[in-house]
């Protein structure tokens, strides 16, 4: 996962992820200011004072923390639209991964969040080799082919071109598979099965989040998995750890390979999946009006004329 | 970086060679065409962008960077002047059976970091194992890469250059595996031996016909549901080659040698052997050991 | 890095979905391997 682009670009501490926000903010918002500016100055002569009182109080740049909130709303809007063309889960965490990390690179002053939706499940669909072309992409999603195609590029090199994903379905496939084999005979399989579907949601839900930033993608699947069934998920990672032989010492540093070459101390992991579980499961909410008077800003400082 | 002489041109790309102003370091520029796709960038080129990201191995070529300029792809990719196509048709080269067994290591090596990396290449054959300056084989062209697929996922089997084409992709396979580039490799070490091409079929047919009479007609004996395929019915079958013939055919390769190359081109994908298989067999334990590479004229 | 960092018991594992494609004649003949998948699976879950 360490050599992954995935982990080389696209892995912050919560402080680095805000400190990239606000920059990106604050590089945007220092651009609109000055046009306009420009602008009112431009149109001294035909702005009288109540348009110009006017263009200050409404053509108000919005903040990181707003930008946040209007692209968490888009990127429920591009999971509903990649969901609604019935794509597979895989390319739907795709889709909604382009995006999230379009705006960590890009400000919403600057792209509007409509104008890349449909590009991100595009490019999703070709990096995931389940290709629509054109034509029937613009004919299923009602898009704008040129408007598409044209945010290709700047799509492309604002995710550094890093196309490869990692998402935390397989991992959980593959705990599935070895909680079978470590509580062998324990788990009743279409339980199993239950929690395997559940999980598959929640993990959708979770690349919504930040977790992404910040954790694995294993990581994040043990953290869903805990929040689907906290006592299964303990029970299987003490077994993990310490076989069967509950006595030895939780805190020591376990090692979880035959070959002790990979220690991984079980409390240290319990603890950062608890960590990882809260912010899944403080999934960001925007509601509409928000979302509304945050998109109405965006559009007066790109259209002051309007005003 | 500075783009000095066009080397090549293909349906998506044109490449070039040239230099990194800051280093002096020689590379090659690959410029992707991108109003020849109306559907946005090429498929091609975001396949070998997106793979060629992800691996870092020796034996894979590097992509030392990748630019947007005047509204064109460009991959930095490290300059690799030669390539095996070229060493086994250039007669004036002359290459030892150590020399054969370096480059079987180098892209085996560089095939088994893409599996390992569930990455299919999809294409290999002798033109895309080029050699570094210092005799490094280096496998490249990932335009045809993919992972590997989803339980589900149905696969297009028009893949694999036809002389380098697994039998299971000949017969149509949906489901296929890392097999397929075992089976190129295979083709390639026997190429590499008779330095003409082993399997040259003209049309896909032919090379259906070409490849069982070379190594015998599958039965559902030895590669179970093989008669499943439709294209299975209208086969000439013939019987697979003894081990005598195939010492006449193969008359420098030893015993391991013979029993490598048949592990690569065994009929049953199954069966098939892997990459870890193919490093570990005894064919690299014997005498004569692998040249090092730069020394390899 | 080379060591595995799971174990693979293929007969502990009850997958049905895969189980079935084992049995499928256009997978068998393929070359599909219920191993290979585990192992992608696997390899994902404890990288």
């Amino acid at each position: 996962f360490r050599h992954s682009s995935q982990y080389r670009f696209w892995s912050f501490t919560p402080e680095q992820l805000e400190q990239k926000r606000i920059r990106v903010n604050a590089q945007a918002v220092q651009s609109i200011e000055e046009d306009l500016r420009n602008f009112v100055a431009d149109n001294k002569t035909d702005l009288n004072e109540e348009e110009i009182k006017t263009i200050e109080m409404k053509a108000v740049p919005v903040t990181a923390e707003e930008e946040l909130k209007l692209i968490n709303l888009y990127a429920k809007k591009v999971q509903m639209i990649a969901q609604r063309l019935n794509l597979p889960t895989e390319i739907v965490a795709t889709s909604i991964t382009f995006f999230r990390r379009f705006y960590l690179e890009n400000s919403v002053h600057k792209f509007e969040p409509k104008a890349i939706v449909l590009t991100t499940i595009f490019l999703a669909c070709k990096s995931d080799n389940y290709f629509i072309g054109i034509d029937s992409f613009c004919e299923k999603t009602r898009g704008s082919k040129e408007q598409i195609l044209k945010y290709e590029f700047p799509l492309l090199e604002s995710l550094k071109f890093s196309l490869f994903n990692h998402h935390p379905y397989r991992p959980l496939h593959g705990f599935f598979l070895d909680i079978q084999a470590v509580l062998h005979g324990k788990v009743d399989l279409n339980y199993m099965g239950h929690i395997y579907d559940r999980c598959k949601k929640r993990i959708t839900e979770a690349l919504l989040t930040d977790a992404v930033y910040f954790y694995s993608p294993p990581q994040i699947t043990l953290s869903v998995l805990m929040i689907e069934d906290e006592a299964l998920t303990t029970r299987y990672l003490e077994l993990k750890f310490h076989g069967n032989n509950p006595d030895s010492s939780a805190d020591a540093e376990e090692t979880i390979s035959q070959d002790n070459s990979v220690n991984i101390s079980l409390e240290k992991l319990v603890t950062l999946i608890r960590d990882c579980k809260r912010i899944i499961e403080e999934s960001p909410s925007t509601s509409v009006d928000e979302a509304k008077s945050i998109a109405a800003r965006l559009y007066f400082c790109q259209n002051p004329k309007d005003l | 970086y500075t783009k000095e002489k066009k080397v090549g041109e293909g349906t998506y790309a044109v490449v070039y060679l040239g230099t990194k102003q800051s280093t002096g370091r020689k590379i090659a520029v690959k410029e992707i065409k991108t109003s020849e796709f109306k559907d946005g960038l090429d498929m091609s080129a975001i396949r070998e962008v997106k793979y060629l990201q992800e691996i870092q191995h020796e034996n894979v070529i590097e992509l030392v960077d990748i630019f947007l300029a005047y509204d064109n792809l460009n991959l930095v990719l490290e300059f690799l002047p030669s390539d095996l196509e070229k060493v086994i048709k250039d007669k004036s080269i002359l290459f030892t059976p150590a020399d054969i067994k370096s480059w079987m290591l180098m892209t085996l090596r560089g095939v088994h970091h893409c599996h390992r990396n569930f990455i299919l290449h999809r294409d290999l054959k002798p033109n895309n194992l080029l050699i570094s300056p210092d005799g490094q084989i280096k496998v490249a062209d990932f335009g045809l890469a993919r992972t590997f697929p989803s339980a589900q996922e149905i696969l297009t089997s028009n893949v694999v250059t036809r002389w380098y084409r697994a039998p299971e992709l000949l017969f149509g396979a949906k489901h296929y595996t890392s097999a397929v580039d075992i089976w190129s490799t295979g083709v390639i070490f026997a190429e590499l031996m008779l330095r003409i091409p082993y399997l040259p079929g003209q049309t896909d047919v032919d090379q259906i016909e070409v490849t069982f009479r070379a190594l015998g007609t599958p039965t559902d004996k030895d590669w179970p549901d093989v008669s499943f395929f439709p294209a299975y019915n209208k086969l000439q079958i013939y019987p697979p080659p003894s081990r005598e013939e195939l010492r006449r055919r193969f008359i420098a390769a030893s015993e391991n040698a013979l029993n490598f190359m048949c592990g690569m081109l065994t009929m049953n994908p199954q069966k098939r052997w892997n990459a870890v298989q193919c490093l570990e067999s005894d064919y690299f334990k014997e005498a004569p050991a692998p040249s090092d590479p730069s020394t390899i004229q | 890095d080379v060591s595995k960092r799971y174990t693979l018991e293929q007969s502990l594992y009850s997958d049905p979905f895969i189980k079935d494609l084992q049995e499928r004649k256009d997978f068998i003949a393929s070359g599909f391997r219920v191993d290979y998948v585990y192992e992608r699976m696997l390899t994902e879950a404890f990288m």
